[in-house]
C-alpha cells in the first residue's frame, strides 16, 4: 500500500508516524509547490500525516488536505 | 487495511484502541481543519475511534463522524 | 476484515464476543451520536453485537442497527 | 467468511454449530429486535443456524430467515 | 466456501458426507420451515446433501431442491 | 472448487473418480429428483461424472446431463 | 483448474496424458451421450485429450470437439 | 496456466519445448481435424507450440494457427 | 506470465534474453508464417525479443512487431 | 508496486528515499525530455520523489508533477 | 511484472539500471525499429529506463517515450 501525494502550494508536509506501541513522529518531508511523492507503510511508517494544501491520491479514490 | 480521515474541524480526535485482551486508549492523534491522517490497523491496533467532525474513507466507502 | 460503526445517537454499544469455546462478552465500547467506531475481527473477537440506533458498514454492505 | 445478522424480531437465535466429528449447539445468542450481531466461522464453528425473524447478509447476497 | 440454506418446509434435511476414501452420512440437521443454516465444507465435510423444499444459495448462485 | 447438482429425474448418479495413478469409481451417489447435491474435489476425488437428467452448476457456469 | 465435457454423442473419450518426461495416454473414460464428465488437471495429468462430438467448458469459455 | 487447442485440419501438431537451459522438443501430440487438446505449462514444458490449422485460446484470449 | 507469438511472415524470431546478472540470448525459436509459439517467463529467460512481422498477446493486451 | 514516470521538460529528477528508521536520499535519476523510467519500490526505497515537470502513472492513476 | 516495449525508430535504448544499494546501468538493450522487447523486473533489475522513440506498455497503461 502507498499513497500519491502532490503539493499544491510550498511547505507542504508528509510526516510518517512510528510503527509499535508508541506514536511518533519519526521523519517529516517537505514538499514544494507542484513536487510529489509517493510513499509506502513501511516496517517503521503504519500512519502517515500530511499538512497543507495537498492532493493525496489511495487505492480508496481522491481526497485534499488544505 | 488502512483508513483515511480528513478532519473538517479543529480537534477531531483519531484513537487507537489496543489489540489483545484488554481494550484500552493507546494513542489520540489531533487533527486541525484540513489535515488528512492515513492510519494502518496493526499489531498494536485493531480498533480505531473517530471523534469531532471528519470525513472517513475506508475500502466499504465514506462515512462522515459529526 | 473490518466493521464500520457510525452511531446515530448516544449510548450506542459495540460489543466483543470471545473467540474460542466460550463466547462471552469481553469489551463493550460506548459511542456517542455521530462518533464513529472501526473494528476488525482479532484473535479474541470472532463476533460483534451492535446495540442501539447505528450505522454498520461492512463488505457484504450497509445495513441499520435500531 | 463471516454472516451479517440483524433481528426483526424478539428472540432471534443465532446458534453456533461446533466443527469437528460431531455436530452439537455449542452457543445460542439471542438477539432483541433491530440489534446487529456479526458472526464468523472459527475453528470452533462450521455451521450456523438462525431461528426467527432476521435478515440475513453474507458473500452470498441477503436471505431472509422466518 | 460455504452454502446458504433456507427451508421452504418443515422436514427439510442438510447432510454431511464425510470426506475421505469411505463416503457415508455423518449428520442430518432438520430444519422447519422459515429456518436458515449456514455451512461450510469443512474437514470432515466434502460433500452436502439437502432434501425437501430449500432455497440453496452458493457462489455459483441459488438453485433450489424440491 | 464443487459442483452443485440437482436431479431433475430419479436415479440419477454422480460418480466420484478416484485421484492417482489409477482412475477408478469410488463412490456413487444416488440422487431423488428434486434432491441436490454439492460435491468438492478433494484428495480422493479428481474426476466426477454425472449419469441421468440432472443440472450440473460451476464456477464455469450451468450443464445439463440427460 | 477443471474442465467440464458433456458428451454430444455416444462413444465420446477423455483421454488423461501424463505429467512428467514422457506423455502417454495413462487412463481414457468413455461417455455416452448426454453424460457429463468434470476432470481436473493434476500431479498425473497434465494434458487431456478429447475425441468424439462433445462440448468442452473450461475458464477460457466454450469448445465443442467434432 | 493452460491452453485450449482445437485442431480445424488433420495432422495439426502440439509441441511442447523443455524448460531449462536448453530449448529443445520434447513432444509433439498429432490431432486430427476437430480434436480438442488441452496443455499446462509444466515443470517440463515452458513453451508451446502449434503448427498447421487450429484454434487457440488461452486466458489472454483466441488466436488461430494456419 | 506468458506470450502469445503469431508469426505472419517466415523467419520470424522469439529470442530468450538470460536472467541473472548477464543479459545475453541464450535461445532463438524460428517461426513460419501462420506458426504459434506461447513462452513463458522462467528461470532462465527474463526477457523476450520478438523480430520479423509477428503479433504478439500478453495480459497487457495486444502489440505487432513489423 | 512500481511507478512509470515520463520526463515533459529536461532535468526532471526521480529521487529514491530510503526505507527503514532513516529518511535520507540515496539515488537521483536525472531524466531529459520525452526519457522515461519505471521504478519499483524495493528494499531500499520505501519512498519516491520526483521534480520537474513530468508525469506520473501508478495503480491510482495518473497525476502530472510541475 | 513485466513491460511490453515497441521500438518506433531505430536506436531505442532499454536499459537495466541495478537493484540494491547502488543504482547503476547494468545492460543496454538496442532496438531496431519494429522490434519488441518484453522485460520484467528482476532480482537484478528494479528500474527500466527508456531512451528514444517507443510504445511503452504496462499493467498502468500505454505510454510512449520520445
Ligand atoms: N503506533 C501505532 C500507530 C497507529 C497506527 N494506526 C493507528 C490508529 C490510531 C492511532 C494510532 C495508530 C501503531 O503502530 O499501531
Ligand atoms: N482488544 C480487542 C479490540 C477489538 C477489536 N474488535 C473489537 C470489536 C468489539 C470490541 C472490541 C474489539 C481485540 O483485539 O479483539
Ligand atoms: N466463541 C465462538 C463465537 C462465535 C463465532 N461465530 C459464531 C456463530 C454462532 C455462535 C457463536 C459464534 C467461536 O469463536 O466460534
Ligand atoms: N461438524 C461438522 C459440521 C458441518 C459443517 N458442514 C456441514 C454440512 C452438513 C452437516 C454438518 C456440517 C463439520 O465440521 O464438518
Ligand atoms: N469421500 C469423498 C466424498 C466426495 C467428495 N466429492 C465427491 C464426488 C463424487 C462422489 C463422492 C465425493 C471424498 O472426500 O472425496
Ligand atoms: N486418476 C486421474 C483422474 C483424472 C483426473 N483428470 C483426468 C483427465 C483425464 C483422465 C483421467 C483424469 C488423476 O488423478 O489424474
Ligand atoms: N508430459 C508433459 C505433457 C505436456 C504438458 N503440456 C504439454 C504441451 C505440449 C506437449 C506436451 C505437454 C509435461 O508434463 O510437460
Ligand atoms: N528453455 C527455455 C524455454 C523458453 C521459455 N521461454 C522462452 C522465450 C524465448 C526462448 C525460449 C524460451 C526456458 O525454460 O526458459
Ligand atoms: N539479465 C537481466 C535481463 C533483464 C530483465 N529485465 C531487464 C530490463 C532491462 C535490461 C535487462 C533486463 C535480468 O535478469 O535482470
Ligand atoms: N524511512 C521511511 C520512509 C517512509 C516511508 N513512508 C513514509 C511516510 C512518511 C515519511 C517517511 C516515509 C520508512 O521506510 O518508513
Ligand atoms: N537501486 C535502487 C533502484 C531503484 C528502485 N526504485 C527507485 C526509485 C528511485 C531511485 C532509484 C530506485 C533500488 O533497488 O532500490
Amino acid at each position: 500500500e502507498y499513497l500519491v501525494i502532490k503539493a499544491e502550494e510550498n511547505g507542504v508536509q508528509v510526516i510518517g508516524l512510528t510503527r509499535g506501541e508508541a506514536t511518533k513522529f519519526h521523519h517529516a518531508e517537505k514538499l514544494d509547490q507542484g513536487e510529489v511523492l509517493v510513499v509506502q507503510f513501511t516496517n517503521h511508517t503504519s500512519a502517515i500525516k500530511v499538512k497543507g494544501k495537498a492532493k493525496i491520491i489511495s487505492s480508496h479514490g481522491e481526497v485534499s488536505a488544505d
